[in-house]
């Protein structure tokens, strides 16, 4: 996955954090202090559409390739995430009980083209 | 997708940086709700009645008092929370631990006691040495000072205790009152917390606390 820089145009992952203190929900939620959601942006031109590294995986390459012979690949790629990771959260429930979870797939890590 | 754009990010990128921003951010509160199943925000939370928490506290003396003889002979007059354990920054053989006191009650409780309980793996090859460092924040910046170095013998699995009431009392006159510890074991010996990270065995801290008298003036 590539990271956003200044003036960045192709597909990279945009840092984006979300201060709790800054939305007032530190008074309820105790951990963490911030949730870095992260997201992706940027241009997916079809020939990077199947490049390995911005590509998820084998198999996108291959419907890449596929989809690029096909009147289909008019539509073009998008820049989505392509791996993600939990964010874990202790909070006060709506009984002021105490809770620690996990919530799946909430903060990107990377991101390339479909 | 609502305004014709073929990818969800596009729609984000052709915002202007102020609403961008704000379309973030409730579109992150909205994710987070949404995962929670909470229709909205909790209001803040208000403490537990006394009674519901000296019943709490019957009950979790009842179950320890056999791994823990001695411990929580009375109801304790504290208020939750009293503390937040974090892991921290860790190594293949180091790991530090943060524990995080509530403002409101350093402010307003005495510490009497303070324990930390450490779990330890069986070692298999002999007696495994252990380090336990007691860290506290310098007076500037995120340097760290070392208050107190102990070096413990791990024999066998089981619960180790060490008394931390000076360093925890030392903390709460602190703008955050924050304790870290830190755990070595020889390079080889691998991780000091245990390996499975299950809940009951990972470090904590008992602490046996009154809330602070005030002091009344009567004149006549």
């Amino acid at each position: 996955g590539v990271d956003c820089g200044a003036g960045s145009r192709m597909c990279c992952r945009q840092e984006f954090f979300v201060d709790f203190k800054e939305i007032g929900w530190e008074d309820w939620i105790i951990q963490p202090e911030g949730y870095h959601m992260n997201y992706c942006a940027g241009l997916c031109p079809l020939h990077v559409a199947g490049i390995p590294g911005l590509a998820a995986s084998f198999h996108t390459a291959v419907l890449n390739r596929v989809k690029a012979a096909s009147a289909a690949a008019a539509v073009g790629s998008c820049c989505v995430p392509t791996q993600r990771r939990p964010l874990s959260l202790l909070y006060y429930d709506r009984d002021s009980n105490i809770v620690k979870t996990d919530i799946p797939d909430m903060i990107v890590d990377s991101c390339g083209c479909t | 997708a609502a305004q014709g754009w073929p990818c969800p990010a596009c729609g984000v990128a052709a915002l202007s940086p102020g609403a961008q921003r704000d379309a973030l951010l409730a579109l992150a509160k909205q994710n987070i709700l949404a995962k929670l199943r909470l229709p909205a925000r909790p209001s803040a939370p208000r403490p537990p009645a006394r009674g519901a928490l000296l019943t709490a506290l019957r009950r979790m003396r009842a179950q320890r008092s056999a791994a823990f003889p001695g411990m929580l002979r009375s109801p304790l007059p504290f208020t939750p929370p009293l503390l937040v354990l974090r892991a921290g920054s860790s190594t293949s053989h180091s790991a530090r631990l943060h524990f995080r006191f509530s403002q409101e009650v350093a402010g307003s409780t005495e510490i009497l006691r303070a324990t930390l309980y450490l779990w330890w793996a069986a070692p298999g090859r002999g007696a495994r040495p252990v380090t336990v460092r007691l860290l506290q924040p310098g007076p500037a910046g995120p340097d760290v000072t070392v208050a107190s170095e102990t070096r413990l013998e791990a024999q066998s699995s089981g619960w180790t205790t060490l008394d931390v009431g000076a360093a925890v009392r030392s903390l709460f006159g602190q703008d955050a009152p924050r304790l870290t510890v830190e755990l070595e074991v020889p390079e080889g010996w691998g991780s000091p917390l245990p390996s499975n990270h299950s809940d009951s065995h990972w470090p904590f801290v008992v602490a046996r606390a009154r809330a602070r008298k005030s002091h009344r003036l009567h004149r006549r």
